[in-house]
């Protein structure tokens, strides 16, 4: 369970750069 | 049935969405009494991110000229920062309490507002880009009705030079549209319709410049009107079938089930 919430939590970490990214390279 | 409806969707929510419902049924199935660990930097990293994709979300609400996704992406927005903030709250507690039980709700409540909000703003956003591939397929439209009103050379010659570059700009658009697509029936339909209208153009060309021709011979031209006619239908119906197809996503389909 410990190795899991820290995995979610960089997944979403991750998730989100990469919404962010997509936001930004389209809005370009 | 695919669950998101473009691969890029697909390719960022699913590892979260899975590991989502893969931690609450762990969470569910463990025993009371494990203590949690500390998670002050993953939660930190996490907020650090989300207000970073506040704030490129705020300014390309401020910069864009569509209305709709002026109007619909703040929620989003805020249900990713609302969701940060139950992390921040619940990595708190555990910090006082390991076997904090509020504290674990918070976290999957946490996890799972985070993925509905950016699964959220990715919808906008590509709700967005499809809007501008349908304005592009409306001025295409927009000549072919005008097609029955040539009645010159010269203007006929316009009328190419206008409906090219739009139908070229189409063309590009919904072809990297169909790559992007999940759902295999609407991807054929893309490409099927697609490929009809560039069938079509070059022979309503010639069909207008045979009724050009013929009026400017003054000779019978109603048959001449009705295969042009005929044909700038035929385009106008497949391209309002691409647009048809364009706004559909898997989950419009699993409502109509």
């Amino acid at each position: 369970l410990r190795v899991g919430w820290e995995q979610l939590l960089t997944s979403i970490h991750r998730n989100i750069n990469e919404v962010e990214n997509q936001i930004l390279t389209r809005d370009s | 049935m695919p669950v998101f409806h473009t691969k890029t969707i697909e390719s960022i929510l699913e590892p979260v969405a899975q590991q989502v419902s893969r931690l609450v049924i762990l969470h569910e199935e463990a025993e009371d009494g494990n203590a949690m660990p500390n998670l002050e930097r993953p939660v930190l990293a996490v907020s650090n991110a989300v207000a970073n994709l506040v704030k490129v979300g705020r300014e390309t609400i401020n910069n864009s000229d569509d209305q709709i996704l002026r109007q619909e992406m703040p929620a989003s927005l805020q249900r990713v920062e609302k969701a940060s903030k139950l992390l921040e709250e619940a990595s708190a507690m555990l910090n006082a309490d390991p076997y904090s039980q509020p504290a674990r709700k918070k976290l999957i409540e946490g996890a799972r507002g985070i993925l509905q909000g950016t699964s959220n703003l990715l919808l906008c956003f590509d709700e967005s880009e499809v809007r501008k591939i349908i304005k592009e397929c409306k001025k295409v439209l927009d000549y072919l009705a005008v097609a029955e009103v040539i009645e010159t050379m010269e203007d006929l010659v316009q009328f190419v030079k206008d409906l090219s570059p739009c139908l070229t700009k189409v063309s590009r658009d919904v072809d990297a549209r169909e790559k992007e697509l999940t759902h295999m029936v609407h991807r054929e339909i893309l490409v099927r319709c697609l490929d009809s209208v560039k069938t079509l153009a070059p022979i309503l060309i010639c069909g207008m410049k045979i009724y050009v021709q013929l009026l400017a011979q003054g000779k019978k031209v109603d048959e001449a009107g009705e295969n042009r006619n005929y044909l700038a239908a035929r385009m106008t119906d497949e391209i309002n079938e691409i647009i048809r197809v364009l706004q559909l996503t898997t989950y419009d389909e699993d409502e109509w089930d």
